[in-house]
């Protein structure tokens, strides 16, 4: 092999801090392995041409963009559940995605199936009036199932696009929390062929290396069709995403990015792997 | 557990009773990936590795003890004493009221924590009072009132203030205080919007509150499951604030929570509660040793 003269070994440093801290994680070290080898080759001599590999390498992690449209169900209304865990932004991105929807002519119901927080039913039903959509409640401390089938049964007799149901915030690692999640899910596809038909388990972009963690365990408990990573316009990178998505095979759809109705962007991979490497 | 990865690395040792250059160099890698699989930040864990490295060489392990428990006892400890080892309690002033500041990132667990450290407030006899200063987020007044009631404790929030002042936090704030004093509270703790440290205006208004009350404490409460970012978001609001204590919020959950030691090493401030549940008497006080386990498990 020619060996090009000294690789950079600060360079190389530079771009392990640089993943690192955008909680890329312990692929890390591969990752800037496999850039020195592709140096060492010859095959890159110019600090455009390092970045240039990079971005290549991180969005092609990604399977191909499946850019911002949900997956419509055949017929009758199209079931959407948010899940995560605490204060990652899901009742803010359910509000996000009904705004979206309307904004491409779809009709739109949303569903208070955090039956639990305090405050929780308020907080959607403020986002509905300000979207002037109907939203099914249940009463606190209720069945959130019983929320998510009146959510499916009002859609379907109304004739509503799509309905949107918030859940409750939880940890993974709590198993009766998990169960009833799971109940949601029977629930409504007993109710609704299908459904639901897009499960989006919404992450915070401040999260470390449990974002695995948590997308495993979710993904075991039931199906999830999407990724969505919130707060992005902050200083969080959202990196620890890389790998996870690549782990449980779901596709990152959309980022959140403030906290209006407006800031929820398609997924977009090299847009995504630019703004990781800063 | 680390103690499980170091001796597997280390299974090559030789009968004598010091570890060699190499041996501690395998050994290192291994704790590098540990604390970095852990969410310790990347700078606090190249110290760290580099300060172990001078003193790991020439570590003599007795008959009793294998080299790789040795390295993780060394380890623990080190962390240990980075985390803080002195418990710190909320301070209290001479002068009542005590007004404490509750900031900290979007949806990090600061309404719920509120509600949680007035629990604990009024079952110490402090006469907690509790001011919902969050007039942005739908509903957050709603919820704090809520909690309060739950832990039967008085809010002063938007409604009580009234619509004439109703976007002005710091006179809403200045308000709840002396709501407080009338109804001889002897702490308030006053519950913030979340925000990103970059976003200046909102910075600008926590920075005007704070000259406005002076709070005698200023408690970040970050999420036990925070990544690298713990360290901007621990340096934007102790540049901007001085941050007096900290609360790690969910760590019922299983993130390692290296967050801790980023947080703590960038503001120096001590961690003084961790969250463990939703329920408001999930609010335990901070234990290093415990925390190091965790961290290190
Ligand atoms: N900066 C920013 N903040 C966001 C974003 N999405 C949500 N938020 C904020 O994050 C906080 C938590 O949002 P919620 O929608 O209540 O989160 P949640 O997951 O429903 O919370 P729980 O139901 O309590 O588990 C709120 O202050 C939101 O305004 C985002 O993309 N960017
Ligand atoms: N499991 C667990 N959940 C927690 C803990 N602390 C808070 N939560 C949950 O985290 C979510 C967010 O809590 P909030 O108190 O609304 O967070 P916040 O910081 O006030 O959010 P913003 O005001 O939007 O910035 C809620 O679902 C809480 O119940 C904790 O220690 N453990
Ligand atoms: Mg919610
Ligand atoms: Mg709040």
């Amino acid at each position: 092999a020619v060996l090009v003269k000294g690789v950079d070994h600060e360079m190389l440093e530079d771009v392990e801090r640089v993943l690192i801290e955008a909680d890329f994680g312990p692929a890390t070290f591969s990752l800037v392995e496999n850039l020195e080898q592709q140096i060492r080759r010859g095959g890159l001599k110019t600090e455009d041409a390092f970045r240039g590999w990079l971005v290549d390498e991180i969005a092609g992690m990604f399977g191909a963009g499946e850019a911002g449209e949900l997956h419509f169900a055949a017929d009758g209304p199209t079931v959407v559940l948010i899940l995560g865990v605490n204060g990652v932004g899901k009742t803010t991105q359910a509000a996000k995605l009904a705004h979206r929807l309307l904004r491409s002519g779809k009709s739109v119901l949303l569903a208070a199936a955090d039956t639990f927080r305090p405050g929780a039913t308020e907080q959607l039903a403020i986002w509905a009036d300000r979207l002037g959509l109907p939203v099914v409640r249940g009463t606190r401390g209720g069945d959130p199932a019983a929320v998510a089938y009146d959510a499916v049964e009002a859609a379907t007799a109304r004739g509503i696009d799509v309905a949107i149901i918030d859940t409750a915030g939880r940890l993974h690692t709590e198993s009766g929390l998990m169960k009833e999640l799971q109940k949601i899910v029977r629930v409504v596809g007993r109710r609704c062929d299908g459904a639901p038909h897009e499960s989006f388990l919404v992450l915070d972009g401040t999260v470390g290396q449990n974002a695995m963690q948590q997308g495993k365990s979710f993904a075991a408990a039931v199906p999830i069709s999407g990724l969505i990573v919130t707060k992005l316009d902050g200083t969080a990178r959202g990196g620890a995403v890389v790998c996870l998505q690549r782990e449980i095979g779901v596709p990152v759809r959309f980022l959140g990015v403030g906290e209006r109705l407006e800031d929820l962007d398609p997924f977009e991979p090299r847009r995504f792997a630019e703004r990781l490497l800063g | 557990a680390l103690s499980e990865r170091l001796t597997g690395v280390l299974k090559n040792l030789s009968s004598r009773g010091v570890l060699t250059e190499d041996q501690v160099k395998e050994g290192l890698r291994e704790i590098r990936l540990v604390l970095l699989e852990a969410d310790v930040s990347y700078e606090l864990t190249r110290e760290f590795v580099g300060r172990l490295r001078e003193r790991a060489v020439g570590i003599e392990f007795g008959k009793t003890v294998s080299p790789g428990q040795q390295l993780v006892k060394f380890v623990h400890d080190e962390l240990v004493t980075l985390l803080g080892k002195d418990p710190a309690p909320l301070a209290f002033a001479t002068v009542s009221p005590t007004v404490i500041l509750m900031v900290g990132l979007q949806g990090s667990g600061k309404t719920t924590t509120a509600a949680k450290l007035a629990a604990r407030l009024k079952r110490e006899q402090k006469a907690p009072f509790l001011v919902a200063a969050d007039v942005y987020r739908p509903a957050a007044e709603d919820q704090l009132r809520q909690l309060g009631e739950e832990v039967g404790v008085a809010v002063f929030g938007p409604r009580e203030h009234g619509s004439a002042d109703g976007d002005d936090v710091v006179s809403l704030v200045q308000g709840g205080i002396a709501a407080a004093e009338k109804a001889r509270a002897r702490t308030v703790i006053v519950d913030t919007a979340g925000r990103s440290q970059i976003d200046e205006e909102m910075m600008g208004e926590l920075e005007r509150l704070k000259s406005a009350v002076t709070p005698l404490e200023v408690l970040l409460v970050a999420d036990g499951m925070t990544g690298q970012d713990a360290v901007r978001i621990a340096k934007g609001f102790n540049e901007a604030l001085g941050i007096t204590g900290v609360i790690l919020t969910k760590l019922d959950g299983d993130a390692r929570g290296g967050a801790a030691l980023s947080i703590h090493g960038v503001t120096g401030a001590p961690i003084k509660f961790v969250g463990v549940g939703e329920r408001l008497d999930a609010l335990e006080e901070f234990d290093p040793v415990r925390m190091a386990g965790r961290i290190l498990q």
